[in-house]
């Protein structure tokens, strides 16, 4: 552990619940992608099946299980509770595009050939890409709502500080995943434009807004 | 060319 995994690790932990409280106290589920929600509980779920097979740490369990449980009550809020509010015409990227050579690509690149290594490194690929729904929406609205931008600034964080988090594993440790990796980089790329626009925009007061 | 011994990471 070191100060770069803990505050990514915090980092994921407030996006999580910044959604989830943006969901609850507005009572609206407006701007947000469902499919980009589903498919992180995928991520999760293919991930932290390890629950069942080994215990690494409290701190490690018990996240997992925050994670977990967060990412179904924010899908339960989307696709029940507040559904109508649910903005479905706009959440229009075809996720099938993502899942299925995502899954492709796990089974033919993995560090071993075996159904847990395969569903942790579909999880792997799945969450680099998975954000793709909900920036395809707001590109689609050319708008987002203050608050969705502060969940995404914190989850791109997240992925970034990872990646400085195994720098500092390489140097230390000589540790060193290649898919975590690769997929984490994919993954910090893909909010580049994002962070932008924070900076440019919403850190100095203004919506974020995309030009028509 | 790996080292994933460890999945002690989220």
């Amino acid at each position: 552990m070191n100060i770069f995994r803990l505050t990514g690790d915090l980092s994921h932990l407030a996006a999580i619940i910044i959604l989830l409280l943006k969901i609850w106290k507005s009572r609206s589920c407006a701007g947000i992608s469902g499919k980009s929600q589903i498919l992180f509980a995928i991520v999760f779920t293919a991930r932290y099946l390890d629950l069942l097979t080994s215990f690494i740490s409290v701190y490690n369990t018990s996240m997992k299980v925050i994670y977990i449980g967060c990412a179904y009550a924010t899908v339960y809020l989307i696709y029940a509770k507040f559904r109508a509010t649910y903005d479905g015409n706009h959440d229009s990227f075809r996720v099938e595009f993502l899942v299925v050579p995502v899954g492709g690509l796990a089974v033919l690149i993995n560090h071993t050939f075996s159904p847990l290594e395969i569903l942790w490194t579909f999880s792997i690929y799945l969450e680099s890409v998975a954000i793709l729904p909900q920036l395809f929406m707001i590109s689609k609205t050319g708008e987002a709502e203050t608050i969705t931008t502060h969940y995404l600034f914190c989850l791109g964080m997240y992925r970034t500080l990872y990646l400085f988090n195994w720098v500092w594993r390489f140097y230390f440790e000589g540790f060193f995943d290649m898919i975590a990796i690769v997929a984490g980089l994919v993954q910090t790329v893909l909010y580049c434009d994002f962070f932008y626009l924070y900076v440019t925009k919403v850190l100095k007061g203004k919506k974020l807004s995309l030009p028509a | 060319l790996t080292n994933n011994t460890s999945k002690d990471e989220l």
